[in-house]
């Protein structure tokens, strides 16, 4: 019965919390696993041939001079170095010469406001922890910092996502299989105001956007509102691969087609979905959001990892 | 559940349905992921002359001020190695507990076959510049033992093949 | 200690650390 399917969830919920708040990030880790770490006075356009070349968007950073950990390297500061260019295109050999130190300093030029202090946590605290300063900073990663027990210099222990953390509750949580309620009854997502582009829409008006709206995607519709396409974040690493700014002018539709061919696709689901289901999909799939369609595939909103994630700890 | 992958994303029907509009944007090519793997080796390898390896691994230490003990006779080919590792730490520790700043390396040189040698790289723990010893915190058990931070040796090992780079 | 060759003016070095009961492969980038 609905009534029963609502306890359920409850408990549910409940029950993933406390898995939660009885595993700590470090459990998260795999026996074996690697960490690639750049150091800041590496170029930035090296820096973006290494993380596309080790198929990773994001990579911890190194300050040899000081021997600690400058913060991460994500697809935002590529977001940053494109809006700096557009903004002073005759500017092109400082943003060639341009070193991952520099990258604060374009921040502050194009003045986005993405927090200056990486948080991070450390791998012993509940992953409870870390799942909620992760949504207080409304980032998508944290490192796990601890510090070495003879020189007490930073050691970055891993990056964890918002990905990995759910998808580890997927894989070791039985209680998910109890979330049954349709997503139209749980008010999650967002369901408005949602920016839509074309395929012919310019990527720097895509990319505009992004920034406006602080979103890492951005659906692609055609004349009837149908779901067509995904511009997302990690995309614009393709678009300057190589230290190559011509590609800026291209339609989004053109600039997808630098997508690798192992891109596995976007994720829809309707309302009537559950989190279960939902669940199910992340724990065999690298998924990042999933948007809402209704029966004709018109777009009707977006759920992203986030959302489920504070859903999860706050609802 | 209604979950799916939206077919008109996947990069193949995407493209094509892209080049069946505008020809023309068959030239705009997919980003290659098969990446020729990154070949890892140990340590750095080299085909000259031992001696001659010797002598650039110390001369190259000199330059970067690193000190190193008078090497025994039976064994030549290995240095043991102090470097001051002291960044201009921006926030020296909170609690100013002392931080041993002399790295200890040991380096290695071994030989793989006839002309063909490998120079190896090992970390060998921390010294105080003043002698005394680093004060280990009690008994470090297993689990303790190991929350070791890499990136000093990983540093110092850079600015020593930098340095063997560069003047070879 | 493990390295690759230098390529584009940028060295990468890297070591297997045990940190508590695992193994992380600590990777580092570095330019020239």
């Amino acid at each position: 019965s609905p009534e029963q399917i609502r306890r359920d969830q409850r408990i549910g919920l409940e029950a993933i919390r406390e898995f939660l708040q009885s595993k700590t990030s470090f459990d998260v880790l795999p026996v074996s696993y690697r960490v690639i770490v750049f150091e800041t006075s590496l170029l930035v356009k090296r820096a973006l041939n290494i993380l596309l070349q080790n198929s990773i968007v994001s990579a911890p950073l190194w300050n040899s001079k000081t021997s600690r950990f400058a913060g991460l390297l994500t697809s935002n500061d590529f977001i940053n170095v494109i809006q700096y260019y557009s903004q002073n295109p005759d500017q092109f050999q400082f943003i060639d010469n341009l070193t991952l130190n520099g990258l604060r300093d374009v921040e502050k030029a194009v003045g986005t406001t993405t927090s200056l202090e990486t948080v991070s946590i450390h791998p012993f605290k509940p992953l409870y922890d870390a799942c909620v300063k992760m949504i207080q900073s409304s980032a998508r990663r944290i490192p796990l910092i601890d510090e070495d027990e003879d020189t007490h210099r930073e050691i970055v222990v891993s990056v964890l996502t918002e990905y990995r953390i759910l998808k580890f509750v997927s894989m070791n949580c039985k209680e998910t299989k109890i979330l049954l309620q349709p997503l139209h009854e749980l008010n999650i997502g967002t369901m408005t105001n949602i920016s839509a582009a074309k395929l012919e829409t310019p990527v720097m008006e895509v990319i505009d956007l992004m920034i406006q709206k602080s979103i890492s995607s951005v659906p692609i519709v055609d004349d009837q509102d149908k779901l067509i396409n995904v511009y997302e974040a990690v995309d614009v690493l393709t678009l300057i691969k190589g230290g190559l700014y011509t590609d800026l002018t291209l339609s989004v539709g053109e600039a997808l087609l630098k997508r690798s061919d192992d891109f596995e696709g976007v994720y829809t689901c309707t309302l009537n979905d559950s989190l279960f289901a939902i669940s199910e999909t992340i724990r065999k799939a690298r998924v990042h959001r999933l948007f809402i369609v209704d029966d004709e595939g018109k777009l009707l909103g977006v759920l992203t990892l986030s959302d489920i994630l504070k859903y999860i700890l706050f609802s | 559940s209604n979950i799916a992958v939206l077919p008109s994303s996947l990069p193949q029907i995407h493209r094509a349905y892209m080049v069946q509009m505008h020809p023309e944007l068959a030239s705009i090519q997919p980003i290659t992921t098969k990446k020729s793997k990154t070949r890892w080796h140990f340590g750095i390898r080299s085909r000259s002359y031992p001696l001659d390896v010797m002598g650039e691994i110390y001369r190259a230490l000199r330059n970067l001020n690193a000190e190193w003990q008078r090497p025994s006779e039976e064994e030549l080919w290995t240095i043991k190695v102090r470097w001051k590792y002291s960044p201009n730490d921006i926030g020296v520790d909170s609690t100013q507990k002392k931080i041993p700043d002399m790295m200890k390396l040991q380096i290695q040189l071994f030989q793989l076959e006839p002309n063909n040698y490998l120079v190896d790289f090992k970390f060998d723990g921390w010294d105080n510049a003043d002698g005394s010893e680093v004060e280990n915190v009690g008994i470090p058990d297993d689990d303790a033992v190991s929350s070791f931070s890499a990136y000093p040796f990983l540093h110092l090992c850079t600015r020593l093949i930098m340095e063997l780079a560069v003047n070879s | 200690l493990a390295t690759t060759s230098i390529k584009h003016n940028t060295l990468a070095v890297a070591c297997v650390v045990r940190y508590k009961r695992k193994y992380v492969t600590q990777i580092l980038y570095a330019p020239l």
